[in-house]
């Protein structure tokens, strides 16, 4: 699964996610990427979310839209909200992946309960590329 | 400026023993060029969501990743991709799902969003849809890639010797590798 969340010059933010789902699915499976709040969610007042991992507990923990609620009503921080989500509420249910997440001052958040996740930013024209843990 | 682009190319048991060097720099150099694709377009006063669908477009062009040209395959052996996107500043979005002729599915979602007053298509609705907007559809067999069939056959393969010697249970090992969840 590949997804992007961007920040312009003009202080909008958006999100996109594209993927082929899983190896083997049958009977018409549907993961989480095309689930808006569940794989896929952009707020300018909180953050821009793309997840990739398991979509069915990204679909019941509604993942993305869990990491823009927890800014909003919790006035959590992009890092705190991503990994209060992806770190704990998701391994606490099982469920493995991670997410990228970028708020509207162009902090951005990358974590992964998995082994690793393929993953980059850029700022200021500098890229960084991360494949590990 | 606060121009940020950050991307995701899948999750899973990718670890430097599972990696060759030569696949390592194959995705590093395919993980910069979307990167600098999509901060081109933010630099030069682009939108967040110009910017978002052309990084995107980067890596479903590539066999590398589980989206568009590097899809894995369903239990039938086609492939089926989804897709999405969001505007934060209208809270407008738009999907698309199990589609297969669609050379970029992200650009359907957009259109489904942009042009549309629904949020989510599928099937052959969504592909009739994006060819009324002029989206570049292909020949399924655009998205066959050797590497990904071949995963379909070993899962398979490894179905059948799970249900040959113990019915009773399944092995989780790797299930998370992106593209190596099986359904």
């Amino acid at each position: 699964t590949v997804g992007c969340v961007a920040l312009d010059a003009y202080g909008n933010l958006a999100a996109g996610t594209s993927t082929g789902g899983m190896t083997n699915k049958r009977f018409g499976r549907v993961g989480d990427a095309p689930i808006i709040g569940a794989g896929t969610y952009a707020d300018n007042n909180t953050c821009a979310v793309s997840a990739t991992g398991h979509g069915e507990y990204f679909i019941r923990n509604v993942v993305a839209y869990d990491i823009a609620a927890l800014m909003k009503y919790k006035n959590l921080s992009v890092k705190k909200a991503a990994e209060e989500v992806v770190m704990k509420k998701l391994v606490d249910r099982g469920g493995e992946g991670g997410v990228i997440a970028l708020d509207k001052n162009g902090n951005v958040a990358m974590p992964f309960n998995s082994a690793g996740m393929y993953r980059g930013y850029i700022k200021n024209g500098k890229p960084v590329v991360a494949i590990y843990r | 400026s606060k121009i940020t682009l950050a991307i995701h190319g899948g999750a899973g048991t990718i670890t430097r023993e599972n990696m060759t060097p030569e696949k390592e720099k194959a995705y590093r150099e395919k993980l910069n060029e979307a990167l600098q694709v999509g901060y081109d377009v933010l630099k030069k006063g682009g939108t967040s969501m110009d910017a978002v669908e052309a990084t995107i477009h980067v890596m479903e062009n590539s066999p590398l990743f589980n989206a568009g040209k590097g899809a894995v395959f369903t239990n039938e052996g086609k492939n089926e991709m989804d897709a999405a996107m969001m505007d934060g500043e209208t809270l407008q979005a738009g999907a698309v799902a199990s589609v297969t002729t669609i050379k970029n599915p992200i650009s359907a979602a957009r259109a489904v969003m942009e042009k549309s007053p629904h949020v989510m298509m599928i099937g052959d609705g969504a592909e009739a849809f994006a060819k009324t907007q002029g989206i570049e559809l292909v020949d399924p067999s655009y998205f066959h890639t050797e590497t990904r069939y071949n995963q379909l056959q070993q899962i398979i393969d490894k179905e059948k010797t799970q249900l040959d010697h113990d019915g009773g249970s399944s092995s989780n090992e790797n299930i998370f590798t992106e593209g190596n969840k099986f359904g």
